[in-house]
């Protein structure tokens, strides 16, 4: 995983679903998403986070994503 | 849902059946001894005691909450990433209340440095009671780590979160009330300004009124400490019975100190020299002196005085002719531009004794044997008749 680089959107991706904004995806695969639902996602943690929701991987929502945080998710089923 | 939706607590949708819990430190962080751990543990417990009727009692064998620190992947499929990213997570109570920690985090006490234990800790329990993250971005239950607070205490919206769960709290459980000597006949709070009433009860004041340090405790008494003893203060002078030793009642303290204020946490905090001491009523919070330069980074040593002022509720510092504003929630909480002159106080003098913010919202300057009444909206010492300075033993001492 990314610690402390800018992380690029398969970390982002990553991330979003380790904390709960997008469906687990298997270890050993990765699945094909479509915009909208990653797009969304990261709506979703800029609006949780307290940043400006533009749905996009801005630097804001990059240093975010890096910050010493607690392990659960945000989004719990 | 939408992004309009009030930022706020939230429920996993699980919570204990019951409310006295026992917990067991399995595995211990390398770096920091045992039974320093043991007690920022049960400190971070008590952050959730303090506004329920919920205890936690370490024990060994079967317990409710099991807590460890453990490196990379242990046991649970999610996996630790080392220093820094994920610190710790924790299982809802649904899912058995564990508490996980990342052993290679730089765990710290009371520190600027590494990453603090308790604080962590004790977020990571509010998910153990059945808490999730909070979107209230000074909530404890925030998901980031927010770096060190000297002065922590839970948001209004962790308090609603953890009550919706628990209920508030009825008994009197957990970490011990001040067990305040004082709960004699003192005052209500309720204050005019104090008027003037010879009092019986002692007249050193009356002699020589200058003293070291005054202000409220969280009950919402007043103090003032000078060399080893201290009085209390009722609506319109001493109280009986005064003065006494310090050392008997904050145990711990010495005398002759230098500045104190109680802070919205409910804690006080007295400063003597380079070093500084935190109560919680009456009883010392955790280890302590410790060095200002270590809690109140920015803050020199050898104060006159200390207040958190009405205006904004931000802590104050005084000495000679400068004062420093400290917050505890900026970084640095010291900002480049202090100190300033206390000139900027309009009419307040240089060379303090002491200040303090009374209960009745006013916050009052001391110095030799006179007072001032500071005029927040002015920004000025208040402005009328009979003028400021005053004579603190006649209008504070019933003398």
């Amino acid at each position: 995983k990314f610690v402390n680089a800018a992380p690029s959107d398969s970390n982002a991706l990553l991330y979003l679903s380790q904390f709960g904004y997008l469906a687990p995806s298997k270890g050993n695969s990765s699945h094909l998403m479509d915009e909208k639902t990653y797009r969304k996602a990261i709506e979703d943690f800029q609006a949780f986070a307290g940043l400006e929701v533009t749905g996009e991987l801005d630097s804001d929502t990059q240093k975010t994503m890096v910050l010493p945080r607690c392990g659960v998710k945000d989004k719990v089923g | 849902t939408g992004d309009n939706r009030a930022k706020r607590y939230a429920l996993q949708g699980s919570r204990w059946k019951v409310k006295d819990l026992t917990y067991k430190i399995s595995k211990y962080p390398s770096k920091l001894k045992r039974a320093e751990v043991d007690k920022e543990i049960q400190r971070a417990f008590d952050v959730w005691t303090g506004y329920t009727d919920l205890t936690f009692t370490p024990k060994s064998g079967q317990v409710h909450i099991e807590i460890r620190f453990e490196y990379g992947e242990h046991g649970d499929g999610d996996p630790f990433d080392g220093p820094g990213g994920t610190l710790a997570h924790a299982y809802f109570p649904v899912f058995g209340g564990d508490a996980h920690f990342d052993a290679s985090e730089a765990w710290s006490i009371n520190s600027y440095k590494g990453t603090n234990l308790f604080q962590v800790a004790a977020h990571e329990f509010g998910h153990s009671l059945g808490l999730s993250h909070s979107d209230v971005r000074q909530a404890l239950m925030a998901p980031f780590y927010r770096g060190y607070d000297p002065v922590f205490d839970l948001d209004t919206d962790d308090i609603e979160g953890i009550q919706a769960l628990y209920g508030k709290k009825t008994m009197k459980t957990g970490p011990r009330f001040g067990d305040d000597d004082d709960q004699d006949g003192g005052f209500d709070g309720s204050h005019d300004v104090p008027s003037k009433t010879p009092s019986s009860a002692d007249h050193s004041l009356c002699d020589d009124p200058k003293f070291d340090t005054i202000f409220n405790s969280a009950e919402g008494y007043t103090y003032v400490f000078k060399g080893e003893k201290y009085w209390k203060l009722t609506e319109n002078s001493v109280a009986p019975g005064y003065p006494k030793l310090i050392s008997d009642n904050w145990i711990g303290l010495p005398g002759n100190i230098d500045a104190s204020f109680t802070y919205k946490n409910g804690k006080t905090y007295f400063f003597k020299g380079s070093k500084y001491w935190r109560y919680k009523g009456k009883r010392v919070d955790g280890l302590y002196p410790k060095e200002i330069s270590e809690g109140f980074t920015g803050i020199p040593d050898d104060l006159d005085a200390s207040m958190v002022w009405s205006g904004n509720g931000k802590i104050y510092f005084f000495k000679g002719s400068k004062f420093w504003r400290f917050d505890p929630s900026q970084r640095p909480p010291v900002k480049s531009t202090y100190p300033k002159p206390i000139s900027n106080w309009d009419g307040v003098p240089n060379n303090l004794n002491a200040v303090f913010q009374w209960t009745n919202g006013y916050t009052y300057f001391f110095k030799d044997n006179a007072y001032y009444r500071f005029n927040d909206r002015a920004f000025a010492v208040d402005a009328t008749t009979p003028a400021f300075p005053r004579s603190s033993a006649y209008w504070w001492f019933g003398c």
